[in-house]
């Protein structure tokens, strides 16, 4: 039988506002031990992702990036729990992403699945 | 038969020296559109591991953190071309890290295995 996302993701989702600050954003890729922030809009609508790679851009441009919106890239590629992982991860290698958010029939975010739970897949052979 | 890391893993390994201002390792970071970058000395051999999750650190303490030896982890998890993908991405979730870079039996970086590369395991399946 072929594992869905909903297998492996991470249900545990923390997301930020696109009108945060970028340290705001950074404190927090920090404290969660993670890469990817979904943005979520005033009602809890996914309207784009921000990454520890995003947030290295404020490293190069010297402050005139300040909120998350400045940084974060809009178009969001997404999953579903039901999505056979395999699709899953060729979104992933296709883009050169590391993340996708999952989200249900409303569009609202239930999860996150990143590459590294991919290893969920290979089981405890050790 | 088990895929081997030699089968997915990339050969182009861009690396960087510790003694580098942060500044320049993210420059290297977003050109190279990864989040990982492999640490080496003088003569080649790999002394750590610098990540946009690691620069993301000098966002948040305002100029402090430097070069690359400020934020780089010293303790590298590794894996090398024979090692079977199963075993390497389980290294990979259980340490919730993203990148393993890949040595040979001298120690010399001959590429990097990212999380994102285990999408190429799934095939042509569209
Ligand atoms: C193209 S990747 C390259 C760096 C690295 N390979 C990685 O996985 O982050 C970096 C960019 O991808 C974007 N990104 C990450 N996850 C995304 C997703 N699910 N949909 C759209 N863009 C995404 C980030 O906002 C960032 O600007
Ligand atoms: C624990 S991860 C948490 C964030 C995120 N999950 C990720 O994959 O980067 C972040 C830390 O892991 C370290 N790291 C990344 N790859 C590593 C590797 N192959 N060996 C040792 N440490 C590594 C980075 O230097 C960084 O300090």
């Amino acid at each position: 039988v072929t594992p869905r996302v909903r297998d492996i993701m991470n249900r545990q989702v923390i997301s930020i506002t696109e009108d945060e600050e970028i340290r705001v954003a950074a404190k927090r890729l920090l404290k969660d031990e993670t890469n990817h922030l979904p943005v979520l809009d005033g009602s809890g609508a996914l309207v784009g992702i921000i990454t520890t790679y995003d947030v290295s851009k404020a490293v190069v441009t010297d402050g005139k990036l300040r909120q998350v919106k400045d940084i974060m890239t809009r178009n969001v590629i997404k999953t579903t729990p039901d999505e056979p992982v395999d699709v899953a991860a060729q979104k992933l290698e296709q883009n050169n992403i590391s993340a996708l958010p999952v989200v249900d029939a409303t569009n609202r975010v239930v999860g996150i699945l990143s590459a590294i739970d991919l290893g969920k897949l290979f089981g405890g052979r050790r």
